[in-house]
């Protein structure tokens, strides 16, 4: 169901880009 | 202390996206990020949808920080 998926999982794709932006920072050079 | 860290932080991912430091984030910047971070094209416009407040087309350092913050339960 895309509606269901757009609402429910914009905070996790939201986790998901913070997150991923932090291990870059961190991360490998 | 928490609050002024978090907004050190979010400043420095901020210029993470703002490869140009023109001081704002296009649509397009973010979709650059593609090559670099483990999301598809859709969940880049779904993370600048959600996080531009007045659909001018451009994402604040403000706005971004304001991101951030709601996420992790904290009101910078």
């Amino acid at each position: 169901d895309p509606n269901m998926k757009a609402g429910a999982t914009s905070e996790g794709v939201l986790a998901n880009f913070f997150n991923s932006l932090l291990s870059k920072k961190t991360g490998s050079p | 202390d928490v609050q002024v860290e978090m907004l050190e932080k979010a400043r420095e991912l901020f210029q993470l996206c703002d490869k140009d430091e023109k001081g704002f984030i296009t649509k397009l910047d973010m979709q650059r990020l593609q090559s670099e971070l483990p999301l598809t094209l859709e969940q880049l416009e779904t993370v600048f949808d959600s996080l531009e407040q007045n659909n001018n087309g451009y994402l604040t350092p403000v706005e971004f920080s304001m991101g951030l913050g709601k996420l992790i339960g904290i009101d910078l």
